[in-house]
C-alpha cells in the first residue's frame, strides 16, 4: 500500500475528528495523537463505512472521506453533547 | 441505527420552508412536496403527523428547512458543491431544535440518476430522520448511513428500510397505520404439564425468590424472567407475578441439555427475536421456546476471548448493540456485523454507579437500563451511563413480591417448613 501524502493524512486527521471518530482538540493545549488511537479511529470509521478494517488510511479510506456527506458526526460522543447544549 | 437520546414528546409536528434553493430547477412547490413526502416516509411508522405552517402564523413550527450557503449562524458551515451536503439539529427544547438545513450550492434534483445531481428527497429523508431523534447508522441498507447513496425512488412509494423503522420505533413506537406489521409472533405459553405430575407439586424444593441471587435475568417480549438454578420465575407487563412459585428450566426452554442447570446470563435478539440462555463457556439459541439447530455455540464466536464465561449480556436499545460483562469489564458486540466493536473491552465503570460482576442486566419496558446483583438492582434511565440517585433499590419489594426487608424484629416463622407442609386444595 503507497504511503498516503502529508497532505491526505492532515485531512484525514480533520475529517476523522469533525465526524467524532477522534476527540475534537483541546483550546489550550496542542494536541498530541498516538499512532494507536489513530488506527483505532481509523477501524471504527472503516467499520461504520463498511469497508476492511485495516487500521491504514488505504485508497478506499481516503475515498469514502471524500464521498459527498451529512455534516453531522457519526459518533456522538462529548462532542456531540456540547454541540447540542451550545 | 443509533439513537441521539432526544425525541419530541408529541405526536403533531409543524414544518415550514423558510428559504427555497435559489437557480434550482426545482420549483418551490415541488420543494415543499418532497418535504411533506420526506417526513411523511417517518411519520407513517410510528403515527406522527407533519402538518405544514402557514408563514407567519402563530408560533414557529419544530422543523424551520432552510437552504443556506457557507457560513449560516449555525456550527455546521456549508462548503459549497459535494462535500457536505445538510444537515438537521435533534429534538430539544431549543430554538433551532428539530430545524433542517440544506446546502444551497448543491444542484438539487429529483428523481433524476446520479450524475444529474443530489435527489433532494433522499437527502431529506436523511436529514428529517435527525430531526425526529435518530443518530447516524452503520447498516448497510439504512438512509441514516452518512454518506449520500443516490436516489431514493418515487417518494410517494418510497417506504424506510428495516433498521430505520426499527430505529425510529424504538423512539416513538408502532404507527397504528405502519404499512409493515410485524408478523404475530407465536405467544410464549408454558408448556403442558406431563400427566399426573401437578404443577405445585408440595414435595419439590424450589428456590427463595425473595433473597435474590439470581443466576441470570431476562426481558423477553416484555415479560422479566428470573433464572435462578434449574428454575426461572416470570414477571408479566403489568407487574405481576405468573405465579410466585418458580417453573422448570428444562420443562419450559425445549432441547435444553439436562446437564445445563444454570443459566449465566440471557438477553432477546432485537434483530430477529430469538432468545439466547449463556452457560459457562457455551450459549444456546432458541426460537420463542424451541431450540435452534446449530446450538449450542462457543462464545468465542461472539469475539470473547477463548475461556471467557458472562456474568451479564443485555441489548442496548440505545444504539441496538449488545453487551457483554464479565466481572470488571465489558465487550460490545455489533450483531450486523458479528463482531465485537474495536477499543473492547473496556471498563465496566463507564457504566457510572454500576456494580462490577452483575447477575445480569436487562432493558425494561420503558428503556431504563437495569443492574442486578445480590438483592438489589441498580437503574439508568433510558440512554443514560449514570445510575440513577438512590440506587441501589432493594429488588425485592419492586419486582417479586416480596415484603421489604426492614429493620427491626424478625418476621414469625411458620411452624413447618413449606418442605414439610401439607397443602389442602385450595391453599
Amino acid at each position: 500500500t503507497p504511503e498516503p501524502s502529508a497532505q491526505d493524512v492532515s485531512l484525514s486527521v480533520d475529517w476523522l475528528t469533525r465526524y467524532g471518530y477522534l476527540p475534537p482538540p483541546h483550546p489550550a493545549q496542542a494536541q498530541l495523537q498516538s499512532p494507536e488511537q489513530l488506527r483505532d479511529a481509523i477501524k471504527i470509521m472503516q467499520r461504520f463505512a463498511g469497508l476492511k478494517e485495516t487500521g491504514l488510511m488505504d485508497e478506499a479510506t481516503l475515498a469514502t472521506m471524500k464521498k459527498p456527506r451529512c455534516s453531522l458526526p457519526d459518533v456522538l460522543g462529548v462532542a456531540g453533547l456540547v454541540r447540542r447544549r451550545r | 441505527y443509533a439513537l441521539t437520546g432526544s425525541f419530541w414528546k408529541k405526536k403533531q409536528l409543524f414544518w415550514r420552508v423558510r428559504s427555497f434553493p435559489q437557480g434550482s430547477a426545482l420549483s418551490q412547490d415541488i420543494v415543499r412536496n418532497l418535504m411533506h413526502y420526506a417526513l411523511t416516509a417517518w411519520g407513517t411508522e410510528v403515527g406522527m403527523t407533519f402538518q405544514e405552517a402557514e408563514p407567519r402564523v402563530g408560533t414557529e413550527p419544530e422543523i424551520l428547512i432552510d437552504f443556506a450557503r457557507a457560513y449560516h449562524k449555525d456550527s455546521y458551515p456549508f462548503d459549497g458543491p459535494g462535500g457536505t451536503l445538510a444537515h438537521a439539529f435533534f429534538p430539544g427544547d431549543h430554538p433551532i431544535s428539530g430545524d433542517t438545513h440544506f446546502d444551497d450550492e448543491e444542484v438539487w434534483t429529483f428523481g433524476e440518476s446520479d450524475s444529474g445531481g443530489t435527489d433532494l428527497f433522499a437527502v431529506a429523508v436523511h436529514e428529517f430522520g435527525h430531526a425526529l431523534g435518530l443518530a447516524h447508522s452503520s447498516a448497510p441498507n439504512s438512509i441514516m448511513r452518512p454518506f449520500y447513496q443516490g436516489p431514493a425512488g418515487d417518494p410517494s412509494k418510497y417506504r424506510l428500510p428495516p433498521d430505520d423503522r426499527e430505529g425510529i420505533q424504538q423512539l416513538y413506537g408502532k404507527g397504528p397505520n405502519s404499512p409493515h406489521p410485524e408478523p404475530t409472533r407465536k405467544p410464549l405459553v408454558p408448556p403442558p404439564q406431563p400427566p399426573g405430575q401437578p404443577p405445585d407439586s408440595p414435595s419439590a424444593p424450589v428456590p427463595d425468590r425473595c433473597s435474590g441471587n439470581f443466576d441470570a435475568i431476562a426481558n423477553i417480549r416484555g415479560e422479566v424472567f428470573f433464572f435462578k438454578g434449574p428454575w426461572f420465575w416470570r414477571l408479566q407487563p403489568s407487574g405481576q407475578l405468573v405465579s410466585p412459585r418458580p417453573a422448570k428450566l428444562h420443562r419450559f426452554w425445549e432441547g435444553l441439555p439436562e446437564h445445563v442447570v444454570t443459566v449465566d446470563a440471557a438477553y432477546s435478539r432485537p434483530s430477529d427475536g430469538r432468545i439466547l440462555l449463556f452457560s459457562g463457556r457455551q450459549f444456546w439459541v432458541f426460537q420463542d421456546r424451541q431450540l435452534e439447530a446449530g446450538s449450542p455455540k462457543l462464545l468465542t464466536e461472539l469475539g470473547l476471548p477463548p475461556g471467557e464465561v458472562v456474568d451479564a449480556v443485555f441489548s442496548w436499545p440505545q444504539n441496538g448493540k449488545t453487551y457483554l460483562i464479565r466481572g470488571e469489564q465489558y465487550w460490545r458486540f455489533d450483531e450486523a456485523v458479528h463482531s465485537v466493536d474495536p477499543g473492547y473491552p473496556k471498563n465496566l465503570n463507564l457504566w457510572e454507579g454500576a456494580p462490577s460482576a452483575p447477575d445480569d442486566v436487562t432493558i425494561g419496558n420503558k428503556g431504563d437500563t437495569y443492574f442486578f446483583k445480590g438483592t438489589e438492582y441498580w437503574r439508568f434511565a433510558p440512554g443514560s451511563v449514570v445510575a440513577e440517585p438512590g440506587s441501589p433499590h432493594p429488588m425485592g419489594p419492586d419486582w417479586l413480591d416480596c415484603p421489604p426487608s426492614a429493620p427491626g424484629p424478625p418476621a414469625p416463622r411458620p411452624s413447618k417448613s413449606p418442605r414439610n407442609c401439607q397443602c389442602e386444595i385450595n391453599q
